[in-house]
């Protein structure tokens, strides 16, 4: 993720936004319930509050409006830029702006929300049948006074649920007069008009008069657009008119004819030829929810993300069920810290520079403060095992550093991860580095694996300490290695534990207690005695089964603080002992806590 | 089947240049656009080594080989919808 220059964030929690205008595309409490939901992706996971105002100046100004409109940021016609914001701060800073030369839907197609009728609101069902007949837009049929209406279910016969369509013979938007619709015809500026128009306006939205007489009344309303209205071209929001002729040629429905970007488009007159009044048609248009969502994040200070899952990466995508990618957590929370949601943290504050020991000196852990009791978390502890009775663990020799400058920050991640002797160990061909909780000495290494654990190859796959008799047992492929201190067991075949040709190698283990050890390789599991150093009988079971929401080939997978951590690329995915994934994170800046 | 005649291109009254715009004209409004130019380096002379240097940043921002030409995926993702505010610089 990345934040302004000097990280620009507000200075207080409870944010007011304000919509200034809406799209003619959606009905209004559709764009009103998208904006909210967008605020939601974010106060869901930090303290800050949204709250939409209606007069005065809120803190983020949202407007719709295209080409230039009035930041000197110019949008550009159909595609291309979709909308922008401003990092935090006073004046246009924090507001957001969305190009109405867009066709904004919520990702999928048109949203047609219906008004009166029977159907308290609900949206158009496209098709749907009429007198037998399919409609996939809204109809004038069965009515004299014009009004565009719809089914709400795929057949009106069998149903009879229906409502009108967006449309400025039903109502207007902002204005002046209330939501009341059009009076046709009506004069303006001297001239008589039977449609919406633009005339009169430098932003290009259609407008109509509430009586017969503007220049005497100064009564108008903006016009929604039509369910078959075209998007940007020189005609925005103008329904298509059918069959019109292009090139000679007579068309009846949408084409890409004339164009080399395959986009559909029609004339809004019966001639183009003569007129070349045109536009595109509706397609899927763009989920205002997720640009909003994005532009939100600028609002609120995260620049773009280059990882392309991410709300903030810079390209749009439909996603069906979104879901915030950690990396957006991350840098939210590097802002404005947790929320009721899980409880990342901020990356840890730059270490103070302390003076490493030289390799021919032994490393002197400085405890920094009394040694803290591990905090036991709500929820964290084991609900399967009864507690272990507290061995002292073994005298080990403290390794040497081979070369304190490896930095475990630069590593994109690790071959095994274990914790040994209260210290969580990260393994990588041949070195490895230990990070205590207790001691705030941060992260200590690189050691040499060799010099520890003679006999152990460079590359493991993992590790883990048995936590009764603190012997600590090592997989490289089918192998396995067990250490009490220097001595070793090994190397042995993971057959001897009763695993079969499907394990290729082990991936992580989880200590369950009295021992027993749940050893993961693919997308499985075994439950090993450590006893009798023999996996029970039923198994594997599938991972899937039990630690549902984790990825299931995770590269790496250990206890650490009573919950069960699974890894993959860089993030980490935390587990309650109830199966409950609590957090998801980066494995270099809340498990390393690196800078 | 064949086109009876090849495709008429027509310019729709109303489109933006930049829907006509060349691959190297596109891109360099693209790279300026979203800070991977600076308009010092637009102007200077040395455009075309800045430019493989510019679109090397890019493909490294969004995720792409980064071979510092401009190739199909580049094009695509400089065609591609997306958020106005720029990736590079204020």
């Amino acid at each position: 993720f990345l934040t302004f220059e000097g990280d620009l964030k507000w200075d207080h929690m409870d944010l007011t936004y304000r919509v200034m205008n809406y799209s003619p595309d959606l009905d209004r409490a559709v764009i009103d319930d998208a904006f909210k939901r967008a605020f939601k992706v974010w106060s869901d996971v930090t303290p800050l509050t949204f709250t939409q105002i209606y007069s005065g100046e809120a803190d983020i100004m949202i407007m719709f409006g295209s080409q230039e409109h009035g930041d000197g940021y110019p949008f550009d016609g159909k595609d291309g830029l979709l909308a922008h914001a401003f990092p935090p701060g006073q004046g246009i800073q924090g507001d957001a702006h969305f190009d109405d030369d867009e066709f904004w839907t919520l990702g999928t197609g048109i949203v047609v929300k219906t008004r009166y009728g029977n159907a308290n609101g609900a949206d158009c069902h496209f098709p749907f049948v009429f007198e037998g007949q399919s409609y996939s837009r809204c109809i004038t049929e069965g009515r004299t006074d014009g009004l565009p209406w719809c089914a709400t279910t795929a057949s009106y016969d069998r149903d009879k649920k229906y409502g009108f369509c967006p449309s400025e013979l039903l109502y207007t938007n902002g204005g002046n007069s209330d939501g009341s619709p059009c009076v046709f015809p009506f004069i303006f500026d001297g001239t008589s008009y039977n449609t919406c128009t633009t005339d009169g306006r430098s932003d290009g939205y259609r407008w109509c008069a509430t009586t017969a007489n503007f220049d005497h009344d100064k009564k108008y309303g903006f016009c929604p657009n039509r369910d078959t209205a075209v998007i940007g071209g020189n005609s925005q929001g103008e329904p298509c008119v059918f069959p019109f002729t292009f090139l000679g040629q007579s068309y009846s429905s949408c084409t890409s004819q004339g164009r080399q970007d395959g986009k559909l488009w029609c004339a809004t007159t019966s001639n183009y030829d003569t007129d070349k009044k045109w536009g595109f048609c509706p397609d899927q248009g763009y989920s205002i929810f997720l640009v909003a969502a994005h532009e939100f994040g600028h609002s609120l200070g995260l620049d773009h993300s280059s990882v392309r899952e991410a709300l903030m990466y810079p390209m749009y995508s439909y996603v069906q069920d979104f879901q915030l990618d950690p990396d957006d957590v991350q840098g939210i929370q590097y802002l404005y810290g947790r929320g009721s949601g899980p409880k990342p943290t901020a990356p840890a504050p730059m270490p103070t520079e302390k003076p490493q020991p030289m390799p021919t000196e032994e490393p002197q852990p400085v405890p920094t403060e009394e040694i803290q009791p591990m905090p036991t978390e709500a929820g964290s502890t084991s609900t399967t095992e009864e507690e272990e009775e507290e061995e002292t663990p073994e005298p080990t020799t403290v390794p040497i550093p081979v070369d304190p400058s490896q930095d475990a920050c630069i590593e994109k991640n690790f071959d095994a991860i274990t914790e040994i002797n209260g210290e969580l160990h990260f393994f990588k061909n041949g070195k490895y580095w230990t990070r205590s909780s207790f001691w705030k000495s941060g992260i200590q290494g690189a050691f040499s694996v060799a010099d520890t654990w003679p006999g152990l190859p460079a590359v493991i796959d993992a590790a883990f300490q048995d936590v009764l008799t603190k012997r600590v047992f090592f997989f490289a492929g089918r192998q396995f290695w067990v250490f009490s201190g220097k001595n070793v067991l090994g190397p042995r075949s993971i057959e001897k534990l009763g695993i079969g040709k499907e394990a290729s190698r082990i991936s992580g283990a989880l200590q369950r207690g009295r021992g027993k050890v749940l050893l993961f390789s693919g997308e499985n599991y075994w439950k090993l005695d450590v006893k009798v150093q023999r996996v029970d009988k039923g198994y594997p079971r599938a991972t899937d089964d039990v630690f549902t929401g984790v990825p299931l080939d995770a590269r790496n997978v250990f206890l650490y603080q009573d919950k069960y951590h699974f890894c993959q690329g860089s993030f980490y995915w935390r587990m309650t002992p109830r199966y409950q994934v609590d957090r998801v994170g980066y494995v270099k800046y809340d498990i390393l806590q690196c800078p | 089947p064949l086109q009876s005649k090849p495709r008429a291109v027509v310019t729709f009254p109303g489109e933006l240049v930049s829907s006509t715009l060349s691959d190297l004209e596109l891109a360099e409004s693209y790279l300026l656009r979203f800070g991977y130019i600076t308009e010092a380096e637009e102007r200077s002379g040395s455009k075309h080594m800045s430019l493989g240097k510019a679109l090397r940043k890019m493909q490294k921002q969004l995720g792409l080989e980064e071979t510092g030409e401009l190739d199909a995926s580049t094009l695509e993702a400089m065609r591609a919808p997306r958020c106005g505010v720029p990736d590079v610089g204020t």
